[in-house]
């Protein structure tokens, strides 16, 4: 069955991008078949895989405005294992656009329905905001990761976030569940990122036997080490693994997809 | 006469709020009289400086809420030649709230203005957004700086980012001006930092004598280099000049308040 995962922070500059498109480039190197959504009209996953989100001619755009949209037709292959349902910019519209459809927030989940088990992965990758788009992603998701810094100006939102997935688990999606946070651009030297991750160790451990969908949750290790060629490929529209497969952001993203890999196929 | 400045870039975590509250404490120590304005709901830069936005009585959103506010009512003193006007978190609806408002984008600017002279440097903390309270704080100002992070997918925003800058300058506030970018977070020794400074360099180069808002701008130097302290110190409700006055991070602010304070008493 397919494995729907929503990676979101509605803060910004976190890691979402990079963290959805070097995971889903690891599990398609793994031999799975994984599909890329990029839900945000910055387009950056598009641009990070090479896609053109002012080229494209279909895209998630097309999903949101129109429930007869053949979803397929708006995929594209990116490479092995890994294909992209590119944004368009123009989709920041689609919030006002549709701010009187009844059925906004599961246009994409039915959309991805349609797929059913052609892709064993969905990573969908949210804007940083927590309007229409991320919580399709949210309604479409089974589970959520959570890419974020361990700083303490990053803490202060996580309340709000997961609030937000309350909202969604007490509505539109009751089974959606918080898998756990992924540390990136990680200084793994220093005192305060682990004062940050041992707060949300706590947190999690804290949450354990509660009804919240973060009962399950926890901070998946390895941390994403920063490292400047993660920040490099996108402006070569490849994947770290193609670009720098023996940099510390290969090696981490290969690693972080391992545990991830093995906790699904344990289930 | 009063700078004020909006520090702007409708990006997440490009490094906005650190760079508003440290220069400002730069100019405070350097015996110059600063108004910091915390224009985001997410009341970062409150913390920074120790402001619990949950605890004040009045804020920002008392000025947006109602035109006869006395703002002098919410500024607090933070230390000597340092004040703030705190942000308050249910700010976040001041959006829809005053949506029919007709005069909503420039009671921010009113309210400065009541100030007449009190300060020298008024250093508005912008949103990550381009909604009511990033564009309260352009109307507001007379310049605008650019923090921002020297990464590929970091230039990706910035056409956006000055176009919004021109919708102003050619509505309600003409005479609105880019004073440049600052570099934030910055990996000195990265090739890519390095290309991404010089595509930055020559679209401002490129600029000079076109009738646009960012004609005078320039990338200013010194960048600020990563320095960890600068993201601990939030956590104490200190600027870096009390927290490590020997890191990086007071250093390379230090320099770049001096930068900035000499090109403006050479005007
Ligand atoms: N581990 C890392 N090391 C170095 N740079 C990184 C790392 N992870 C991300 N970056 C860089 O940090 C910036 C922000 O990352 P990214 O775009 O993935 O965040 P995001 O949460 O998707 O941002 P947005 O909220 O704008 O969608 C990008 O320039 C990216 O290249
Ligand atoms: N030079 C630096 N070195 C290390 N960490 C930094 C530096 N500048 C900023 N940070 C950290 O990076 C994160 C983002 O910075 P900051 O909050 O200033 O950005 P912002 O643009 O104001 O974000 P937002 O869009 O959420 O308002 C924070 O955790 C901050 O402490
Ligand atoms: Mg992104
Ligand atoms: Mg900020």
């Amino acid at each position: 069955p397919t494995r729907l995962i929503a990676l979101m922070n509605q803060k910004g500059g976190v890691g979402k991008t990079t963290t959805t498109v070097n995971l889903s480039a690891a599990f398609a190197r793994a031999g799975r078949r994984t599909l890329l959504v990029d839900l945000d009209p910055q387009a950056h996953a598009s641009l990070h895989v090479g896609v053109d989100p002012d080229g494209v001619e279909s895209s998630v755009y097309d999903v949101m405005l129109d429930p007869a949209f053949d979803v397929r037709s708006a995929i594209r292959v990116v490479s092995d294992n890994l294909s992209i349902l590119p944004a368009q910019t123009d989709m920041a519209a689609a919030e006002s656009e549709l701010s009187s459809e009844q059925d906004r927030f599961i246009r994409l989940r039915r959309a991805l329905e349609s797929l059913g088990d052609t892709y064993e992965f969905v990573m969908m990758d949210c804007p940083p905001s927590l309007g229409l788009l991320t919580i399709s992603g949210l309604a479409a998701a089974r589970e959520v990761l959570i890419p974020m810094q361990a700083h303490f100006l990053a803490l202060q939102g996580v309340g709000k976030l997961l609030e937000t997935v309350t909202l969604v688990t007490g509505g539109i999606n009751p089974r959606l569940l918080v898998s756990g946070v992924i540390l990136c651009a990680h200084d793994p030297g220093t005192m305060h990122a682990r004062e940050v991750v041992s707060d949300l160790d706590q947190f999690f451990d804290s949450a354990r036997g509660k009804q919240v969908p973060w009962r399950h949750a926890r901070v998946y290790r390895p941390a994403i080490r920063r490292n400047i060629k993660l920040a490099e490929c996108p402006s070569y529209g490849r994947t770290i693994f193609d670009y720098a497969p023996e940099a510390s952001g290969a090696v981490d993203y290969a690693a972080l997809a391992g545990v991830l890999l093995a906790d699904w196929d344990a289930m």
